[in-house]
């Protein structure tokens, strides 16, 4: 399955 | 008011075609320390990070911090007029709506400008927590590029193992299985050419092939590639861009379903 970049990196 | 200027278009050309594969529209950030950008592919799984530093520029003057957002599309046809020898000036007043990008021939006989209307992209900076990597590899750009290229064959996903003893890339699908081994480096004459790891641990990654292989169209930029690596964190792909910054791709691991 493909994560997405969101799942780690958090919107500021 | 906004100015910076290059001494060869050709650094900015291969700059945009580094990330117009990626991203269709993009936000420039200007201030007095350089020229950023940060944006997501559209599906959401890599994240492209641009630092140019102002230092590297011929001349960098930024009064006010400045977001430019361009389609990068347009960037790429208006680039494509220059000569890569020219020299290249983008220049904007503060809160314009409109962005010139200049070309000088060396003999400055032939000047063209270009004006270029501006985007307001929606701005969705992420934050990158700090990470303390179990491995990090460094390579010569072309060896990962064709690494890339070639399992790309194979299968959709690549699974990057990282151990002391050196990295390797195998795909697996239904012609069969790929296994690429590189061995760290003894000595090189040339540093260019050297395979360096360093590992706190070892660790064993799955990545989509297509993303990597966006990833390489930085290529043109450096000799090395630099693959940082951590479990269950997104892999890092730099390019340093000499004596001007760094482009970074982070890409999401795929994990078992």
């Amino acid at each position: 399955m493909q994560k997405s970049i969101t799942s780690f990196f958090k919107k500021q | 008011m906004f100015e910076a200027r290059l001494g060869q278009a050709t650094i900015l050309k291969k700059i945009l075609d580094a990330i117009k594969d990626l991203l269709n529209e993009a936000t420039f950030d200007c201030s007095d320390s350089g020229i950023q950008l940060q944006a997501m592919d559209n599906s959401h799984v890599s994240l492209v990070s641009l630092t140019l530093r102002s230092d590297g520029f011929d001349k960098f003057r930024c009064d006010r911090n400045l977001s430019m957002g361009m389609n990068l599309g347009s960037m790429a046809k208006i680039l494509k007029c220059a000569n890569n020898e020219d020299n290249v000036t983008m220049k904007a007043q503060d809160n314009a709506d409109t962005v010139t990008i200049m070309f000088e021939s060396a003999n400055q006989e032939k000047v063209s400008d270009y004006e270029m209307k501006l985007m307001n992209l929606d701005q969705e900076h992420l934050g990158i927590p700090e990470t303390d990597f179990s491995c990090v590899v460094r390579m010569p750009a072309m060896e990962f590029a064709r690494i890339c290229r070639d399992l790309a064959q194979f299968s959709e996903s690549v699974v990057i193992c990282c151990t002391k003893e050196g990295v390797k890339f195998s795909a697996s699908g239904d012609v069969g299985t790929a296994n690429i081994k590189l061995a760290q480096t003894g000595s090189v004459d040339k540093e260019e050419e050297a395979v360096i790891i360093e590992m706190q641990e070892p660790v064993t990654l799955t990545f989509a092939c297509r993303y990597l292989n966006a990833f390489t169209k930085a290529t043109p930029l450096s000799t090395q590639v630099q693959l940082s690596m951590c479990a269950d964190v997104p892999l890092v792909v730099e390019y340093a861009i000499k004596d001007l910054g760094h482009i970074r791709y982070y890409l999401a691991p795929k994990i078992e379903d």
